[in-house]
């Protein structure tokens, strides 16, 4: 997958950084300090549908050109998550308790064209 | 938003940069709390002691070098199956006390006592130095009677207490059957012989006061299979 740059217009992952102490969570929170969520952005057209991020092969890129000729139903497709990563978060539960647990895909690790 | 800037996806107006951030950090805390099965972030009542939390950790550490599943508890790493696991550690909090015996009980929340099952439970206490020889200790798990308002024995171990230093007890069972419960909290009961001393340390700050670790996972999601 593409990380977003300034003008990135095609699908790519965004960074994007929770900070707990900014939503005011650092006191229920134990670890970690806050979490990299990400999100996917930008344009699916439809030659680059099903094609994970845009570092597509050779092959692909002729494939690709092959279906933007026969463009029959020509729609975007989506910008989606393709790679996702589980968030350990040790925090106080509301007896006091110390929780640790993993959650699952909640980090965004690359993005791609549905 | 710049005139007619929409996502091309959805159709939906871009939002202003300002705004777009705002969604997306709500969107972030929507998420957590979702699945922590959570409805508002918890406002912690008192957070336990340093020293009991240091030394817990220390301890599970410990345990956990050369820990072996308990017989009759699913082990504690079975296939995950990818679903969700916690692990709770739960300071004991005092109960009624006479002058041979202390009750101290241990909470669980709601939440994930409702929503996973336990794999592994284990109750951590330490003894303060004993007198000469062994101390008798009676430890008794108790739960709340369902039909009546006394508490019933689930379970009673006897224990000679040589010296001091840590045992641990295994209260798997007990906890599991807790977390079917409305109120998901273990109550231990540790009696000793008239005119011996209790055996646990008597303030709240102490950093050997009594801890549960308790292992849980995800309940599988309840498959409904139509034919």
């Amino acid at each position: 997958g593409i990380d977003c740059g300034r003008d990135s217009r095609m699908c790519c992952r965004q960074e994007f950084f929770v900070d707990f102490k900014e939503i005011g969570w650092e006191d229920w929170i134990i670890q970690p300090e806050g979490y990299h969520m990400n999100y996917c952005a930008g344009l699916c057209p439809l030659y680059m549908a099903g094609v994970p991020g845009l570092a597509a092969s050779f092959h692909t890129a002729v494939l690709n050109r092959i279906k933007a000729a026969s463009a029959a139903a020509a729609v975007d497709s989506c910008c989606v998550p393709t790679q996702r990563r589980p968030l350990s978060l040790l925090y106080y539960d509301r007896d006091s308790n110390i929780v640790k647990t993993d959650i699952p895909d909640m980090i965004v690790d690359s993005c791609g064209c549905t | 938003a710049a005139k007619d800037t929409r996502c091309p996806a959805c159709g939906v107006a871009a939002l202003a940069p300002g705004m777009q951030r705002d969604v997306l950090l709500a969107l972030a805390k929507q998420s957590i709390l979702a699945k922590l099965h959570l409805p508002a972030r918890p406002n912690i009542p008192q957070p336990p002691s340093r020293g009991a939390l240091l030394t817990a950790l220390r301890r599970m550490r410990a345990q956990r070098s050369d820990t072996t599943a308990f017989p009759g508890m699913l082990p504690a790493r079975s296939a995950g199956m990818g679903l969700q696991e916690y692990e709770i550690l739960s300071f004991a909090e005092s109960g009624s006390s006479t002058s041979h015996s202390v009750h101290l009980h241990f909470r669980f929340s709601q939440e994930v006592a409702g929503s996973t099952e336990i794999l592994q439970a284990t109750l951590y206490l330490f003894w303060a130095a004993p007198g000469p020889g062994a101390q008798p200790v009676t430890v008794r798990l108790l739960q709340p009677n369902p039909t009546g308002p006394n508490m019933t024995v689930t379970s009673e171990t006897r224990l000679e207490v040589q010296r001091s230093g840590w045992t641990t007890l295994d209260v798997g069972p007990a906890v599991q059957s807790l977390f079917g419960q409305e109120i998901p909290r273990l109550t231990v009961e540790l009696e000793v012989p008239e005119g011996w001393e209790s055996p646990v340390p008597s303030d709240h700050s102490d950093s050997h006061w009594p801890f549960v670790v308790a292992q849980a996972r995800a309940r599988t999601p309840h498959r409904v299979h139509r034919r």
